[in-house]
């Protein structure tokens, strides 16, 4: 089950009988290539082509009987490594959960906030879900999520100010009388380079004990993914990535660019507009995307 | 900067990842690599000018001054792009010029899509022709666009839903809501534009020879460039697809629009 690429740089190194170190480094720089045109960033290339190069000497794939079956699964089983080698859920720690949203203005946070509630109430056994309108910078954002939380059959809640925070901490303190078993915070999108927006993050975590907070990412995100995943975690620790818009023909090569640089697992993928259209994300699928 | 000390092949590699970066396009940044070799560009300013030089020919489009503006503007790309976003800023480009603009709320799929360019139209004192919710786009365009010939409107904007380039169900749609402003408006009166966001990486050009091959496009608009992203995609886009790119947005409001400018585009290549 080799994917493109692989198979290509794979059948090159058999083609040739016996393995030399030129071979290795001409497949590295096909994979680099590959790589690079699926939108992994350049550093997180660098260093993924480093380790497929010291696996390579350490496992001396030159002496092998099947250089090239072995050198394959090499770079197989580091992508994977890369990317996570395990579907890790949603935590669902003690009740009630609190998750809340960053991300990109138009990365899909308001959706996918829907989305996950869709997602507690269907296949969780979370039948008591709010959503929080505490976007109150974009026109229409808190009517875009009421309209979705009445579709989806949570709880909307918000208030008619301007302080997202003020909206926040009400809504968590509401919880003392209410009887709800998760609450999802949708934030306003914001640049990763906007030191402002991010104090108002940094904010909104100190003020409520997030269970999670998950950074939305458009999957076709370029090479800014690795400094939109570290400025978002720096800010304030990110707990785990939901990659949108997964259902276009994007590559996803920033999903390895932020994994490696957040160090944070993939949760969720978005794959259409439809609030059911959210899916487990799954590594092995994206690694043979991402290498074409 | 990348040229202030050091080896000759350390510079070339420099330049490479500063490129990389910026999402250009790979073939692209090998010709451009092939040049400063074969020139011996040995500074900063060197390979800014080759650059400038390189991208003129595709970057460097005929003035958009106001007066310069068509008569209908059809917003159209994919989901989260800030085509809603653009409309008002466009609107009020033309409104300072004096222009009279009609908004068509044409997105009646998303939540709250129309209330969202009814809060720019009202921000704004634009009128603006919407439909139901869930009902046929091209319906609303039809209504709008009978109200623009009638209503003696300069400009109509015309709103889209997002959709990505690969639902051929979604380009189908699209190909007919213009199909509908061609019953009452010459092709040279509209203004077909394609919203990009300058995050997006190399899937940007697959998006505009989608969306070129649907509905043919007449220019690009590049939003989100007040991120450090550099939108490097729209090199190949206005190289390849003989596009012009008509606009650039760096910012959530009103006035954060300017006509698209090369100069500014290659200086922040390097930042
Ligand atoms: N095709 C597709 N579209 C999606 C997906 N997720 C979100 N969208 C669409 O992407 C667009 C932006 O989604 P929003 O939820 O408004 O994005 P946002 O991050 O909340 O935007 P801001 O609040 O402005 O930052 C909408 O048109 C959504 O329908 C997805 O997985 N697939
Ligand atoms: N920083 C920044 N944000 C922008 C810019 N243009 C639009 N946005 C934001 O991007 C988000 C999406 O903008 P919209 O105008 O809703 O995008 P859209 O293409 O109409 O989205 P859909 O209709 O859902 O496909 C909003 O939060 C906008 O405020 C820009 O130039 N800079
Ligand atoms: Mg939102
Ligand atoms: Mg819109």
């Amino acid at each position: 089950n080799v994917s493109g690429k692989l198979y290509d740089v794979m059948r090159k190194i058999r083609g040739t009988g016996v393995i030399s170190e030129k071979n290795i480094d001409d497949a590295l720089k096909d994979i680099r290539m590959s790589l690079l045109e699926a939108d992994v960033s350049y550093k997180v290339v660098k260093s993924f082509i480093e380790s497929v190069k010291q696996r390579s000497i350490g496992e001396d794939v030159l002496k092998s009987v099947s250089p090239g079956q072995q050198f394959t699964k090499m770079v197989q089983d580091e992508l994977a490594s890369f990317l996570g080698d395990k579907n890790s859920g949603l935590d669902t720690g003690r009740r009630p959960m609190l998750y809340m949203l960053i991300g990109l203005q138009g990365s899909g946070k308001t959706t996918t906030a829907a989305k996950l509630a869709n997602y507690l109430i269907k296949e969780k056994n979370t039948p008591r879900v709010m959503l929080v309108g505490a976007d109150t910078y974009r026109p229409a954002a808190k009517q875009q999520l009421e309209k979705l939380a009445a579709a989806v059959g949570a709880e909307f809640y918000t208030e008619e100010h301007d302080d997202p925070v003020k909206i926040a901490v009400n809504a968590y303190k509401s919880l003392e009388t209410k009887a709800i078993d998760a609450v999802i915070f949708d934030t306003a999108g914001r640049l990763h380079v906007d030191a402002e927006l991010l104090e108002e993050l940094k904010k909104m975590k100190a003020a409520i004990p997030f269970t999670e907070i998950l950074l939305v990412a458009d999957a076709m995100l370029g090479q800014e993914s690795v400094n939109v995943a570290k400025n978002f975690n720096d800010a304030v620790a990110i707990t785990g990535i939901i990659l949108t818009k997964m259902d276009g023909d994007a590559r996803g090569g920033a999903a390895l660019s932020m994994k490696h640089t957040a160090g944070v697992p993939i949760k969720f993928m978005g794959t259409g507009e439809k609030t059911d259209r959210l899916e487990p994300f799954y590594p092995e699928r994206i690694a043979s995307r991402i290498l074409g | 900067n990348i040229f202030s000390s050091g080896p000759a092949r350390e510079h070339i590699e420099d330049v490479e990842e500063a490129l990389i970066e910026a999402d250009i396009d790979l073939e692209i940044i090998s010709g451009i690599l092939e040049a400063i070799k074969r020139d011996k560009i040995s500074d900063y300013e060197g390979v800014k000018k080759l650059l400038k030089d390189i991208f003129s020919d595709s970057l460097n489009q005929p003035s958009v001054a106001p007066q310069a503006l068509k008569k209908v503007i059809i917003l159209c790309g994919i989901n989260g792009a800030g085509k809603t976003t653009t409309a008002a800023k466009l609107s009020g480009i033309y409104a300072k010029n004096g222009g009279k603009v009609i908004f068509a709320a044409a997105d009646t799929f998303r939540a709250a899509a129309i209330e969202q360019l009814e809060a720019w139209a009202k921000a704004s004192g634009t009128r603006i022709i919407k439909g139901i919710d869930g009902g046929d786009p091209a319906a609303v365009v039809f209504d709008a666009v009978k109200n623009a010939k009638n209503g003696g409107c300069d400009m109509l904007i015309i709103d889209t839903a997002g959709r990505l380039h690969t639902k051929s169900n979604l380009m189908l749609e699209l190909g007919k809501i213009k199909k509908v402003v061609l019953k009452d408006y010459p092709e040279d009166e509209i203004d077909t534009l394609l919203v990009i966001d300058a995050n997006t990486g190399k899937n940007a050009f697959s998006q505009a020879k989608e969306f070129n091959e649907s509905i043919k496009l007449t220019g690009v608009i590049l939003t989100k460039f007040d991120s450090s992203a550099k939108g490097g995609s729209i090199i190949r886009i206005a190289h390849e697809l003989r596009l012009p790119i008509k606009y650039m947005t760096y910012g959530e409001d009103a006035g954060a629009i300017s006509v698209f400018d090369p100069q500014e585009f290659v200086d922040k290549l390097f930042d």
